[in-house]
């Protein structure tokens, strides 16, 4: 979807 | 080894048919401190976190570290054999190939026992921060959802606007607009049909309503939910369970 940010863009990868 | 028991069959269910449809194979980490799972949906917008608190069972025995891995649509089926109200318990070895699940109806004296096989799962872990939010709404579960449900009908996304005067959820599609404004009150006589909100500065973010009706399938978890909100930080929408909690975090959209 446009415009839709992805949620690893703000957590952090363990 | 694991050993779990729910004095409630249905919380297990209700978790389980609340998530399933955003996420299909997850692991369950089994600890001595209680259940957690942690999965985010195929697209990586949405992410999941449950916690069932090892003293909402009763007992509760584990001695070490196991990841169940489990296909969730699986899990379902095996649970609907469960009437809401039996006694579940979980039981898996420390090195499982099965997660062995035992139903018991204490008026019916009917004894069920299943075993699922278990899987192999390689998940990709996220560290959530500590996160204080500028806004925070609590509101009736049933509200929240049929906000979501209503909107959905007009638009694909909805804003989320909260200022000190209260909360807005408006929507813009093809064949026209919509919006609901909460305002802060405060039902003396069922606290839970309450709207609160606590803020701390004004924020306004925009979400796919898909997702957002997607985590409403919790609403019988709770009578209440908690939204919280910062600006351009994904949302976090939460069902309290009695010994845990069921959380989704929704990552905002951004322009048109």
């Amino acid at each position: 979807e446009q415009g839709q940010l992805e949620i690893v863009q703000f957590f952090k990868s363990l | 080894m694991l050993e779990a028991r729910l004095e409630q069959a249905q919380i297990l269910k209700k978790v389980v048919e609340a998530i399933k449809d955003l996420v299909q194979d997850c692991n369950f980490d089994c600890n001595d401190a209680g259940i957690q799972l942690q999965a985010m949906d195929n697209s990586h917008v949405a992410l999941v976190s449950m916690k069932l608190g090892s003293e909402g069972f009763s007992p509760y025995r584990c001695d070490r570290n196991i990841a169940l891995g489990i296909n969730l649509n699986s899990l379902m089926k095996v649970l609907r054999a469960a009437a809401n109200e039996d006694l579940l318990t979980l039981k898996a070895e420390d090195q499982p190939d099965s997660l062995n699940l035992l139903f018991e109806s204490s008026s019916q004296d009917r004894l069920s026992e299943y075993d699922i096989k278990l899987m192999d799962i390689d998940q990709e872990h996220l560290g959530i921060p500590d996160t204080e939010y500028a806004a925070t709404i609590t509101l009736p579960s049933a509200e929240f959802q049929r906000i979501c449900r209503d909107l959905s009908a007009l638009s694909e996304s909805v804003s989320i606007e909260a200022n000190k005067d209260g909360v807005k959820f408006a929507c813009s599609g093809d064949i026209g607009n919509g919006s609901v404004t909460l305002r802060p009150h405060t039902n003396v006589e069922d606290e839970d049909k309450s709207t609160k909100i606590e803020l701390t500065e004004p924020v306004n973010l925009t979400f796919s309503l898909k997702y957002l009706v997607n985590f409403c399938k919790a609403s019988s978890l709770s009578a209440t939910v908690r939204l919280c909100l910062s600006n351009e930080v994904p949302l976090l929408v939460e069902y309290q369970m009695g010994a845990g909690y069921l959380r989704f975090y929704l990552a905002p959209k951004i322009g048109d």
